[in-house]
């Protein structure tokens, strides 16, 4: 569900894609 | 007999020392080397050539090589700065150094405008060449706000109205785009980014900051390997 308040690059920011945490999984 | 041999430091192409990178970047030499465990350990995933390849980069962020991600694509872009195609281990540090607790919130903020940038369409006008003044980096919010949100969506399994999306992008585009001409330059986008300060969290790895627990490394330390 995407909240109707939430804007365009809260949501984008949300992508696996951006999330360079799995970089340091073991 | 009784020689003590010391291994020789076989570093692969596109290494760099790092008391250089330490020099430029907010990491200190040890995190620069806990940096190079995770480097060997990603550029070796696939092909063993010292070099992160697209493909070692998706596998890492999706534990699938083979996965395609408009925002995967952006990243990796960036980080390869020499545009060859692939990430040496001073692109990589460098690149991620942006990402760093400490790093300079101004940074983080133009490496995200960049990111989002996603034709690269930056223009620079001839009045600003000749005042010497900022690169005005302008982009088409409509276009590829709305290709980057549907891009999520589709990502996320999730489906929305057509109408939703131009929703949500009409009513991001109102709140950022001040000067009312269809683009956000870097201007609006820093204003933006201080009224939404969630927008950058992606900008900030605490994993950064625990380096040297993660990928200990005691080769600059010793100076000697494998002993």
């Amino acid at each position: 569900v995407v909240p109707a308040t939430m804007n365009a690059f809260e949501l984008i920011s949300t992508s696996q894609g951006l999330n360079l945490s799995s970089l340091f999984e073991k | 007999m009784g020689c003590f041999c010391l291994k020789k430091l076989g570093h692969k192409p596109g290494y760099e020392a790092p008391i250089n990178l330490a020099s430029e970047t907010p990491f200190t030499v040890n995190e620069v080397e806990a940096l190079y465990d995770l480097f060997k350990k990603l550029s070796r995933s696939i092909i063993d050539d010292g070099l992160i390849h697209k493909e070692e980069f998706q596998l890492a962020l999706f534990k699938n090589s083979n996965k395609q991600n408009l925002f995967a694509d952006r990243i990796f872009e960036l980080f390869d700065i020499k545009h060859n195609g692939v990430i040496e281990f001073g692109e990589f540090v460098r690149s991620l150094s942006v990402f760093h607790p400490n790093a300079p919130e101004a940074d983080k903020i133009a490496f995200l405008f960049r990111l989002y940038d996603l034709r690269q369409t930056g223009c620079i006008e001839a009045e600003e060449i000749l005042t010497f003044h900022l690169i005005f980096l302008l982009y088409d919010l409509n276009r590829k706000l709305k290709e980057m949100v549907k891009a999520l969506l589709c990502e996320n399994n999730m489906s929305l109205s057509e109408d939703m999306v131009d929703l949500i992008v009409e009513k991001t585009m109102m709140e950022a785009d001040t000067k009312r001409d269809g683009k956000i330059d870097d201007e609006e986008w820093k204003e933006f980014v201080k009224k939404n300060p969630s927008i950058i969290k992606i900008m900030t790895l605490s994993d950064l900051k625990e380096l040297t627990l993660a990928f200990p490394s005691f080769v600059m330390n010793s100076g000697v390997s494998d002993l």
